[in-house]
């Protein structure tokens, strides 16, 4: 492409994409401030000579635009805009569909005067000579009369100026009539109202394993487990005995996190790992050196700094994990796939104790110092 | 990076270039394990193949590989679930290497903040990588030092883009310093109270950073992503996922 014209391959004439040498082809829009277009599919390069939608974007007519709508100098400006910013895409042919002429000139008449004002030339590449007339051979795009000139990332203040989503309901007016802070109930706006902060979130946004209110409401209640099942993070449920055995068993590995810790609360630092749902000391007996670094590098932690074997204290009736004898067969597990339970205690009544480093990370070499 | 400087060879052992051909390098990464390196989603965008991607460290110049460079094949790529082309929200990957890196003054991991961990505002950091400079692509690692944005601060340099939390801006209103076009994937890091650098940011988005309209840079936020990382590279270790 480094000549601009297209390899056979892209029959003969579509747009060529300068990056990477290979056929521009449709691609769905995801520009937020066109996703309010009469078509889903675009193609690169633009009408403005953007390469792709990511440049297209961030570019400074990305800004204007936008802007500009909210002089309401045009109607049908935004619709023009995305014309250009992100074209439409002919399926059939790869072929961008250009505004037609009269959407070009009715738009630079009635805002280029606009931008004047506050010393803005029109951008370029717009010349409107470029694009096709209306009803002429070549097909070109026309507003349909009652098109939404905001994007669905953006409110429509009641005078017909579009502002960005988040900006609604504030507390600050971006309306110039206030529009945009009024009704600012969640439910008024379609959205579900978090019990403890009050934020508004999409529906979409409930029990979908990523909590997004900050008291995490909005993942809770989300599937009823049996009393011998716990809840995975994307709320499945899952039989008791399965939660860290050392293989998955939630779709998203769930009953695997967070299986191992160390507990500070004695001396020195106890290992303690979740089975079934409960917690477990690990017996000493079998115990090597490598489950010491398996530990800790699971942990994310450096290499152990020190192992201690814990005498029992007798206080309390405490839960034993064992090493599974034939350990070393299991190459690749984490340590909770490495230690069963038995019917018996552990013999010598001695927990697994231990301190791990910390990663070497963020450090810099020094710098040399020589004479001078 | 526009208004920075070139970077002394092995001044920033984490940064890596993600490269692939005929293009060569398309974004920049960050070492954060002997096998695991972090980049933003969109470098991905249209080629999420892990086998048409290398890593490669330990290098200044990208023109002249020194004795220190070291290269790594890229054994899977983990998007994050909830990345958004639209609005580059959850901008994040994990890279896996083919295999460990060998720790060198020229290549060693960055450290990771703790979840929700975050300096203040007006903190000075650094972002470093081999995007555009204003009027060409640089050769040599070029570093600038930027200062930390408040969310609130950042969304009104961006009227029609949405700022969340998943994000953390830097830079200047004039954008004297800022990241640009092949800085993506990059490193923002601050240097902490021991002596430590710290990653907050991946260089992800921004104005077009040499043309008229300026502001800051925007960065996904990494302590947003501290636990999801974490999760990632344990489920991948022990082949869990």
């Amino acid at each position: 492409c480094t000549s601009n014209s297209c390899p056979t391959g892209c029959q003969g004439n579509a747009p060529c994409d300068g990056h990477n040498a290979t056929c521009s082809r449709c691609e769905p829009i995801s520009l937020e401030l066109c996703l309010n277009m009469p078509y889903n599919n675009t193609i690169f390069p633009n009408f403005l000579g953007h390469r792709s939608q990511r440049e297209s974007s961030v570019s400074w007519e990305a800004n204007l635009f936008p802007a500009l709508v909210q002089t309401s100098c045009y109607r049908y400006l935004m619709f023009f805009a995305c014309t250009l910013l992100v074209p439409k895409c002919d399926p059939l042919t790869n072929q961008r569909v250009p505004p037609c002429r009269s959407l070009c000139r009715s738009s630079k008449e009635r805002c280029e005067s606009v931008l004047g004002i506050v010393g803005l030339p029109w951008p370029e590449d717009t010349d409107c000579a470029q694009f096709p007339e209306d009803g002429g051979d070549t097909s070109c795009l026309l507003p349909d009369p009652d098109v939404d000139e905001c994007s669905p990332s953006h409110f429509t203040c009641r005078s017909g100026r579009c502002v960005l989503a988040t900006k609604r309901c504030d507390s600050h007016m971006d309306c110039e009539d206030d529009s945009d802070e009024e009704n600012c109930g969640c439910v008024e706006r379609g959205l579900w109202e978090c019990p403890g902060d009050k934020a508004c979130i999409t529906h979409s946004m409930i029990c979908d394993g990523f909590p997004d209110c900050s008291l995490k409401e909005d993942e809770s209640n989300c599937s009823v487990c049996n009393d011998n099942e716990l809840e995975c993070n994307n709320h499945e449920c899952v039989h008791r005995t399965l939660w860290c055995d050392g293989k998955k068993h939630c779709s998203d590995s769930s009953d695997e996190w967070d299986c191992v810790s160390l507990s500070n609360s004695s001396s020195s630092s106890s290992l303690s790992v979740s089975r079934s749902g409960g917690e477990y000391q690990v017996c000493v007996d079998g115990w090597t050196p490598q489950l010491s670094e398996l530990t800790c590098t699971q942990l994310g932690l450096g290499l152990p700094a020190s192992i201690k074997e814990v005498e029992e204290s007798g206080v309390g009736r405490r839960r034993w994990l064992h090493v599974h004898q034939e350990w070393h067969q299991r190459n690749g597990s984490a340590l909770q796939g490495v230690l069963e339970k038995r019917s018996h205690a552990c013999a010598s009544r001695k927990h697994v104790a231990l301190e791990c480093g910390s990663e070497d990370c963020g450090r810099r070499p020094a710098v040399r110092l020589v004479k001078r | 990076i526009l208004g920075g400087r070139v970077s002394r060879p092995g001044r920033w052992p984490w940064q890596c270039s993600l490269q692939s051909e005929p293009s060569g390098h398309i974004c920049g990464c960050v070492l954060i394990g002997k096998k695991w390196a972090l980049t933003v989603a969109h470098c991905f965008e249209g080629r999420e193949s892990a086998d048409v991607w290398k890593v490669v460290l330990g290098i200044n110049n990208l023109d002249h590989p020194s004795e220190h460079t070291q290269t790594r094949g890229v054994a899977s790529v983990t998007l994050h679930q909830r990345y958004s082309r639209a609005v580059v929200d959850y901008d994040i990957s994990v890279l896996e290497l083919d295999r460990e890196v060998e720790i060198t003054s020229y290549v060693r991991p960055v450290c990771l903040p703790r979840p929700g961990q975050l300096p203040m505002p007006d903190t000075y950091c650094y972002i470093t990588g081999w995007g555009h400079v204003g009027n060409r692509m640089p050769y040599k690692l070029q570093e600038g030092e930027v200062r930390l944005i408040s969310l609130a601060q950042c969304q009104s340099y961006f009227d029609m883009k949405t700022i969340t939390s998943r994000m953390v801006c830097a830079g200047y209103e004039s954008g004297t310093v800022d990241s640009c076009m092949g800085d993506s994937g990059g490193p923002l890091v601050c240097r902490e109270g021991d002596g430590r650098w710290r990653l907050y940011g991946l260089t992800s988005w921004g104005s077009v950073c040499f043309s008229k309209v300026l502001g800051p840079g925007v960065y996904a936020n990494v302590t947003h992503f501290t636990s999801w990382i974490q999760q990632q590279i344990y489920l991948r270790t022990y082949n869990l996922d």
